[in-house]
This record gives C-alpha cells, structure tokens and sequence, in this order.
C-alpha cells in the first residue's frame, strides 16, 4: 500500500508543469524515502531527475517500492481541479494498476477523487555519475528565465561561458549578435537576489535554446536556479524545492563540428 | 554550425 499526504498540493502540481513537455510517459518511483522519477525525453537529449522527499509530506506510507506509469499531459489535466490551497492524497495498491488522486480544501470541506489507469512504461534508466562541476552559479531563476526567452529571439544555440569576468550568456543569428554577462552580486540584501559564481576553471558550451526554455518551466518551483557545468559535459540545472528535494535538468550540449 | 550530442554519449545505462 502506498499512502502520501501533501498539504501543500500545489508543490506536486508545479512539479508536474515544471517537466510534462518535456517528458511524456514517466513511472514515478516510490520508495520509503521519497518519490522520484529519472526520465529522458524522446531524444535522448534532456534528462529530467526529480526528487520529493518523504519528510515534504504530512504521512507517508510506501510498503513497497512501486513504479507508477503515468502519462504527464493527463496527470496535469486532473491537477487542473485542484484548487490552490487544497490538501492532495495519492493513493495505490501494492498491485499498483491504478492511482488514486484526492483533492482536499479544508475551507469548503469539498474532496474530489480521481482514478488514474497506471500504464507499464519501460524507460530506460541512466547512471548519472556524481561529477565535481569545474562551476557552479546560483542566480534568480526568474532572471535565468528571462535571459533565455531573450535570446531565443537571437538563435537556437546559447554559448554559455563562465569566466572570471563573469558568466556570459551568448546566441548568434540572421538577425546578429545578443551577449548578456552576468556578475557575482551578493551585495543585495535580499538573498534571492544574490548571484554567486563559484568557478575553479573557465568553461564555455553551447545548448539548445529550445531546451533551456523548457527547463524554465520550473521557475514557480524555486526563487533560485544553480547552473553547474564542465568542459564537454552536460549542464545541469537544478531548481531545489526548499529542503524538502528538487527538480534537476541535464542537457546535453552542442559541439562544434 | 555546432551539432547536438546525446545523453547516451556521456551516461551509461543502468
């Protein structure tokens, strides 16, 4: 028997939103310590791992490890009957061939349930290697989500280069040339302003504009985004979900041929 | 021109 409590709904929907164009079709791995899903999209290219914490949830029972199949896009339309401030309950056998989703509002007393056919998904699992990045920045994700949509009108590739003068977001086009630089700020008082770029070596690589966008849709999730990156690796962009897990995107990059 | 790489280049399947 799984059994999870979330009193805060709306972190699970955010979840959902943050990955469902990226990632179609995804088992939702749940354990005694968490619930996660490591799923790549359809070319290979992005790698989404999400991690939610038992300790985010108000009761948590997972007697066994399950695997839920669910397709995103229908998960997201039943989350659209969830309101804001509602309590969400999943719930599955331990012969997990369906899920159940319950929308709790305390206020007006009213439970929605949903069932959910859960599907058999064979995805093929990647061991992502724990790397020592040669830099890591933390900057305002909202910033982050700005500078990508603003490029997008330069190119479809962004050159993304950390150097001692700063971190320096680049994409070429027919129309030209847009460089946007961004310097360590930790001046600001409020620390979700700070920008802080840790860099033990200069890197410089280029990614997919089209990809970095759909990463930025989890910008609700978290005031901060850490950009980790090394020479000819893929990035990884991490949206931490308070303490309580994240949402972490890897993308493969684009060599110079 | 830069050409896309894929996952599989830099992970191992489980």
């Amino acid at each position: 028997m799984f059994e999870a409590r979330l009193a805060n709904g709306n972190i699970f929907k955010m979840i959902v939103e943050s990955i469902r164009e990226l990632v179609v079709d995804v088992n939702i791995d749940c354990s005694t310590e968490e619930l996660s899903i490591q799923c790549m999209d359809s070319a290979h290219v992005a790698l989404v791992s999400m991690s939610l914490s038992q300790s985010a949830f108000d009761h948590f029972r997972c007697d066994r490890s399950l695997s839920l199949g669910l397709n995103l896009p229908n998960v997201s339309k039943i989350f659209k009957m969830m309101g804001r401030d509602d309590t969400m309950v999943l719930k599955a056998e331990d012969s997990a061939d369906k899920l159940m989703l319950m929308f709790e509002n305390d206020k007006s007393g009213t439970i929605a349930d949903f069932e959910l056919k859960l599907m058999a998904i064979e995805a093929e699992q990647l061991g992502v290697p724990d790397t020592a990045y040669k830099c890591s920045i933390s900057m305002p994700s909202s910033e982050f989500q700005r500078i990508v949509r603003d490029l997008q009108v330069m190119g479809d590739t962004c050159k993304i280069s950390c150097t001692k003068e700063g971190l320096k977001f680049s994409a070429t086009g027919q129309i030209g040339t847009g460089n946007i630089l961004m310097r360590q700020n930790v001046a600001s008082e409020k620390e979700e302003d700070h920008v802080t770029i840790d860099m033990e070596e200069p890197v410089e690589l280029n990614f997919a504009l089209r990809y970095l966008n759909f990463f930025t849709k989890a910008t609700p999730l978290s005031p901060t985004v850490i950009l980790k990156m090394s020479p000819g690796l893929p990035i990884v962009i991490e949206y931490p979900i308070e303490q309580l897990g994240h949402v972490k995107y890897y993308l493969a990059p684009k060599m110079e041929e | 021109k830069s050409k896309q790489t894929t996952l599989g280049g830099f992970f191992a399947a489980k």
